[in-house]
């Protein structure tokens, strides 16, 4: 799965995923990719969230829904709610994997609960910087 | 100078050290970059973050070493189905597809259910009618076969005959 999230100049919030799906899934499995809430997600008073990971329970946790619900109803910073859904919601129910998001101030969080996930990112500064483990 | 910013990502998954060389490595990481710096070229110019996600996911779509496009795993059956999904947060607007083959870039066949049509998502044949209606390249199984995932649908099915507990969490990951 490969993914990525932005702001933009005018504070504008997108979030792009896709993906193979697992090796040898069966036939016309679905992942979270897809499906809305779950490993894609995007809104201007919130965040957009891009995750990889364990699908079934990205879905069935609605993980970047629930990262949104979070930072809108309880006030959490995505930092907060991020690193909660990927470390609690998913990490302790057999959910590895992790994500991407951005807030409309540009703050990039990237949670992860498993041994590495490849990621990078870059700002108006152009300070790109890639991580794989 | 405007703000902005732009995060990707190649997946996530037990990073085998073993077969990490480290020209292996500088792959990784220059595949990223080469993701980042399609997108970080759309937002300097004042371009928009739904321009930026789709053109950085199309460049990791076009590195066989990432899950996806060009890198896509095989399905127990040996053939391959891609998913991909995009959402404004302008708009809340969103396209997904699912289970798709042919598209060179399953991102721009979600962007194109998003832009062209009433839907959300699209399966099937009409997924990639809208996809061919939007002018989008398609491929046809040569260009998106690797050696290396072929090899893990291969081992992963002969770990499944033989009944042994296939206990790597990353093998579930998308």
């Amino acid at each position: 799965t490969v993914g990525a999230v932005a702001c933009d100049a005018q504070g504008n919030l997108a979030a792009a995923t896709s993906t193979g799906g697992m090796t040898a899934k069966a036939p016309g499995r679905i992942g979270d990719t897809p499906i809305i809430g779950a490993g894609t997600y995007a809104d201007n008073k919130t965040c957009a969230v891009s995750g990889t990971g364990h699908g079934e329970v990205f879905i069935r946790f609605t993980a970047a829904a629930e990262i949104a619900a979070r930072m809108r109803h309880a006030g959490e910073s995505l930092e907060t709610a991020a690193t909660h859904v990927v470390m609690e919601d998913l990490g302790k129910n057999d959910g590895s994997g992790g994500l991407i998001a951005v807030d409309a101030q540009g703050h990039i969080v990237m949670p992860f609960n498993c041994e590495g996930m490849y990621r990078g990112m870059v700002n108006e500064n152009a300070d790109f910087e890639t991580f794989i483990y | 100078m405007t703000r902005f910013s732009l995060a990707v990502h190649g997946g996530a998954g037990t990073i085998n050290k073993a077969t990490l060389t480290p020209e292996l490595e500088v792959r990784y990481h220059e595949g990223l970059r080469t993701a980042l710096r399609a997108g970080h070229a759309i937002l300097k110019d004042g371009g928009s973050a739904m321009d930026a996600v789709t053109a950085a996911v199309c460049a990791l779509e076009d590195e066989p070493l990432f899950n996806a496009g060009r890198g896509a795993v095989f399905t127990s059956e040996g053939v391959q189905e891609m998913d991909a999904a995009v959402m404004d947060g302008k708009t809340r607007e969103a396209g997904a597809v699912g289970g798709i083959f042919g598209p060179r870039n399953p991102i721009l066949a979600a962007r194109a259910v998003m832009e062209s049509t009433e839907h959300v998502m699209l399966i099937g044949p009409n997924a990639l009618q809208v996809a061919r209606n939007a002018d989008l390249p398609f491929e046809e199984a040569p260009y998106f076969f690797t050696q290396s995932r072929w090899d893990a649908l291969q081992s992963t099915l002969a770990m499944r005959a033989t009944g042994q507990v296939d206990d790597d969490p990353a093998r579930r990951h998308g």
